[in-house]
């Protein structure tokens, strides 16, 4: 299971 | 960070502030859809729910803060200390019809699972998959929730634009508001063509609905360029 995305964005 | 994401990020701030501060000021929410604030606060909650389990920089956390607070505090004016002025008439925009195939939409297009992975979560057949239970964390959630944010703020605006269409004009501090809301998310947009040259960043998701998203003020930009800018009022 692939690393759950980060997100940076606001 | 590059130059077109912080000045959206700040165009971004700036039509919360306008909006914000038209309310307080006239003391009126007149021409101002309540749903479509409710929506935003919606988009805010679902998406910085982040906030409570990691720290990206003082920017990132200062922006949702004041982002969230702001957008409750303009359905607070709506809704409770200005209800009189809110014009529940024109704002008749089913925002149901908005929450509702969104919120399908993020279960089933999203970063974390395919269609038919959904359907094994729902089976509950692969039990590490499971949504919230003993055998997962909640990064599944945030993704799905993160997800449901993205696609409804792409259409978070309809209840405002359409209950302008239906009284046929705007005050003008309020086309100032949608202008700056839609310029943000154009300039996300070259945003992710600049990380995506440049960083190799790419977000099929996030771009969809941002097009999306942008798209929906092409008639406005086209109006508020040639009626607003010459210091008319907006008539549609």
């Amino acid at each position: 299971d692939e690393e759950t995305k980060e997100h940076d964005e606001l | 960070m590059n130059i077109f994401r912080l000045t959206g990020d700040l165009s971004h701030l700036a039509a919360i502030i306008i909006l914000l501060l038209k309310i307080w000021k006239t003391r009126s929410c007149a021409g101002i859809s309540g749903k479509s604030q409710i929506l935003f606060a919606l988009v805010f909650t679902t998406r910085y729910l982040d906030l409570l389990t990691s720290y990206i920089s003082l920017y990132n956390t200062f922006m949702k803060v004041v982002y969230i607070g702001c957008a409750y505090a303009t359905v607070y004016l709506i809704y409770m200390k200005f209800k009189a002025t809110y014009d529940g008439n024109h704002d008749t925009f089913r925002a149901e019809f908005l929450v509702v195939p969104v919120g399908g939409l993020s279960f089933l297009v999203n970063h974390d699972f395919t269609p038919l992975e959904f359907l094994l979560v729902i089976m509950y057949v692969s039990y590490d998959m499971a949504l919230c239970g003993p055998g997962s964390n909640c990064s599944h959630c945030f993704q799905i929730l993160w997800t449901f944010s993205i696609y409804l703020e792409s259409v978070a605006i309809l209840p405002q634009l359409f209950m302008i269409s239906k009284t046929g004009e705007a005050e003008t501090i309020t086309t100032h508001y949608l202008f700056f809301l839609g310029l943000y998310r154009a300039l996300y947009l070259i945003n992710w063509i600049w990380r995506f040259y440049f960083e190799g960043f790419f977000d099929l998701i996030a771009i969809v609905a941002g097009v999306v998203q942008t798209i929906l003020y092409c008639d406005f930009f086209y109006l508020y360029v040639t009626k607003v800018v010459y210091s008319e009022r907006l008539p549609l």
